[in-house]
């Protein structure tokens, strides 16, 4: 995993949710 | 009444949450745009809903109790908020 993608959030489960919001909005920008 | 009573609760909540996910993401401002977007997406009937104001209730005072996981909670509303789109509907009618 590229360093940049690895942030410093304590919480697991807050760091899944992150990832998981910024795929979907990743997702939709591409989709237009 | 009571269905623009609640309306303008839910209103006031959703408000409240974005608010203090503004202030819990600022490294990533474009999840609380994700949001408001998911929220304009949604079914009128059900951002008027006991259901709605419910989750969003929950969400919200968990998210001041905890800010840790405040990309917790929001990920939580956009699903349910997504769950109830209202593309989502008209394209469920037969």
């Amino acid at each position: 995993e590229p360093s940049s993608m690895i942030d410093d959030d304590d919480d697991p489960e807050n760091r899944i949710a992150k990832k998981m919001l910024l795929a979907q909005i990743k997702a939709n920008y591409s989709s237009g | 009444k009571a269905a623009h009573i609640l309306k303008v609760e839910n209103e006031k909540l959703f408000e409240e949450f974005v608010a203090h996910c503004t202030l819990h993401t600022q490294d990533h401002p474009e999840v609380v745009t994700f949001l408001q977007t998911k929220y304009s997406k949604a079914s009128p009937d059900f951002l008027m809903s006991v259901e709605f104001r419910n989750a969003l209730g929950r969400c919200l005072t968990r998210a001041q109790a905890n800010t840790a996981k405040t990309f917790v909670y929001i990920n939580e509303l956009c699903t349910l908020l997504k769950q109830h789109s209202a593309k989502r509907r008209v394209l469920m009618q037969p």
